[in-house]
């Protein structure tokens, strides 16, 4: 199947921005 | 039991594979017998998606900044970090020892490699861990076949690439057999 692959800077991204509750 | 397993929020960023922290620490003078480094090793916690893992992680003391005999360790969700667990037996690790200062960026570049599938090895990888110890600090990444060159290369190769690390840096693979038959050279009765 798919790999869910995510480099550094995306990663990084998801921590300035959390999901919004 | 069967504990149950995390899953994303909605919403979140979801991982290919469940992660768990565990943290252990050595208390000074006990030997590090398979019985108390079992005892000593503690589940942080586990997640599923990107945003569970920075709220952990957030939290979370800097392996720099951390004293004493410590390690912190990521593994797969279900592997324990010891040598005995049935996705480790076969398995070995590459082992960077590090100058102190350094840890604290290693270990954020390497989990995040891990966690982001950067290894493009399959199912071969375990965890990683990072040990804290007093002149040096140590990482390392853990793969469940010691016997395959062609993944132990692409490991090697990734560590090299999203490491950053300086040119003089040497790079060791240690399989966890070897890791059990030198560590029980060390005991007195041995």
């Amino acid at each position: 199947g798919t790999r869910i692959i995510y480099d550094r800077k995306f990663l990084l991204e998801c921590r300035r921005s959390p999901v919004a509750k | 039991s069967k504990k149950k397993m995390v899953v994303p929020g909605a919403g979140e960023h979801p991982l290919q594979y469940n992660y768990t922290f565990w943290y252990s620490r050595r208390t000074p003078g006990r030997p590090a017998s398979t019985q108390s480094y079992e005892q000593n090793i503690k589940q942080i916690g586990s997640f599923a998606s990107v945003e569970q893992f920075w709220r952990f992680y957030s939290h979370m003391i800097r392996p720099g900044d951390l004293t004493g005999h410590s390690d912190f360790h990521l593994f797969k969700e279900g592997i324990k970090p010891m040598w005995e667990d049935d996705a480790n037996k076969m398995g070995g690790k590459w082992i960077i020892r590090l100058r102190k200062g350094l840890a604290s960026r290693c270990w954020e570049n390497l989990i995040l490699a891990m966690l982001g599938e950067q290894f493009m090895v399959g199912e071969e990888i375990c965890g990683a861990v990072v040990s804290v110890r007093f002149q040096e600090d140590i990482i390392s990444i853990w793969n469940k076949t010691a016997s395959d060159q062609a993944t132990t290369a692409r490991i090697r190769d990734t560590l090299r690439r999203v490491l950053n690390l300086p040119p003089n840096t040497i790079m060791e693979y240690k399989t966890h057999t070897d890791s059990i038959k030198y560590s029980l050279g060390r005991l007195p009765w041995a």
